[in-house]
């Protein structure tokens, strides 16, 4: 069983390990993870034993081990398909964002419910009307939903992607979704980052 | 001195006693507030011993009080400044978010290089050119900034807040700034939460 906090870094991990490989690093050390990643060595060995026995003490992690079996724990070493449900200012700017397709992630569905925008294409995707979205998102194979509609749609567009088959989601509007026990879902709150960011500023003021 | 893996749960925390504070809640043990916020009561005990004595053992912690206590940790008893870079679709989006405004965070200058946007208000600010971008920033008091520009331009645009005095900035674009020690830069990557969806849809496919 590995920990919840343990998954939240292996992506960390996973980006400066990718950092490394092209930088054609072979063997790598939990202090210089723990630098790249900006967490400590004891902490990165810690969390990596969870994936098995992995390092060689006083040498290091081979990379390409290391990028292999996080890849496979994250069960990123295949494509994921992604529906995208509300195609507004911020829908629309994920769509376009190249750093999913860069990590194997999909769009196979986007979902809108104004008139101008339902039935247009828009690299090669139909956007499709609410009401026909347990189809088109399960007929799409979509595995992931994002959701950025306004607050007062969301929860409706969970109901109608978990109907639809989809057990994870990505939730940009601000409302807590209710969801089966299993359908995972992550909350983006940006505003998060700016009191973290806020925190430092009051450090910085001798607050 | 407050952890760095503390500092990062602080928000979450007063994000759920806000719930208990409108939900007229006084008072509030450590179990209900991980409850509400996907931890654990030892967690919560230890993260909130950092910030002083502020809890009765068998009784809990005054709702009021640690609303209070955690405000003023965060710096966010006074409303923080904010600069934008970069007034694209994502740009557009966090500009349009209430959220920001509902704790203190408030937009006082955007800026972008592209000459249709340029010179045009929004909602009272007009849009800067990025050549006048220094001095901008600097008359309107921004104390954050929040960059959403294409990744090729993040870089000049860090270099400018920062000359502004900007000391703390939140990176949308998909690239490592270079800033001086004492300006504290939190990035942002969906991707990292798209990946950690997929290690639960990984788990719940027995992978
Ligand atoms: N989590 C954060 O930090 C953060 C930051 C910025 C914005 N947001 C949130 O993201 C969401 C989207 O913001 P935006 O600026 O793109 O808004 P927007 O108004 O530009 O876009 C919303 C889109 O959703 C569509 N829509 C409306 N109701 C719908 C429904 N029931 N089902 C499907 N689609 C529907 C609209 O037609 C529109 O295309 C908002 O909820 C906003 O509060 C969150
Ligand atoms: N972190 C994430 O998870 C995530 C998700 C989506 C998008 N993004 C990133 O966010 C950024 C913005 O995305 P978008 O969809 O809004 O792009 P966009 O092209 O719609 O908007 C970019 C805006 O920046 C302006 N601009 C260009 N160069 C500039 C410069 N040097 N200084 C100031 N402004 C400049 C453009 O005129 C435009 O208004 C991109 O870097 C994108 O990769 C990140």
């Amino acid at each position: 069983h590995v920990p919840h906090t343990t998954i939240q870094r292996l992506p960390v991990y996973l980006r400066c390990l990718l950092q490394a490989q092209a930088a054609r690093v072979r063997v790598i050390s939990s202090g210089d993870i723990a630098e790249m990643c900006g967490t400590n060595p004891a902490q990165v060995r810690k969390d990596l034993s969870y994936l098995g026995e992995l390092g060689t003490r006083g040498i290091g992690y081979d990379v390409d081990d290391l990028v292999g079996h996080i890849s496979e724990v994250l069960g990123i070493t295949e494509r994921r398909k992604v529906a995208l449900v509300g195609f507004g200012k911020l829908g629309a700017a994920l769509y376009g964002y190249s750093g999913f397709a860069e990590r194997g992630f999909e769009f196979v569905a986007i979902v809108d419910v104004d008139p101008a925008k339902v039935g247009t294409q828009t690299d090669g995707i139909t956007i499709r009307h609410l009401d026909d979205a347990c189809e088109v998102v399960r007929a799409s194979g979509a595995e992931i939903a994002i959701i950025s509609t306004p607050a007062d749609g969301a929860q409706a567009a969970a109901d109608v992607v978990v109907e639809a088959g989809v057990k994870a989601i990505l939730n940009l509007a601000p409302v807590r979704l209710v969801v089966p026990p299993d359908v995972a879902v992550r909350q983006v709150c940006l505003s998060t980052d700016l009191q973290i960011l806020s925190f430092y500023l009051a450090q910085h003021d001798g607050g």
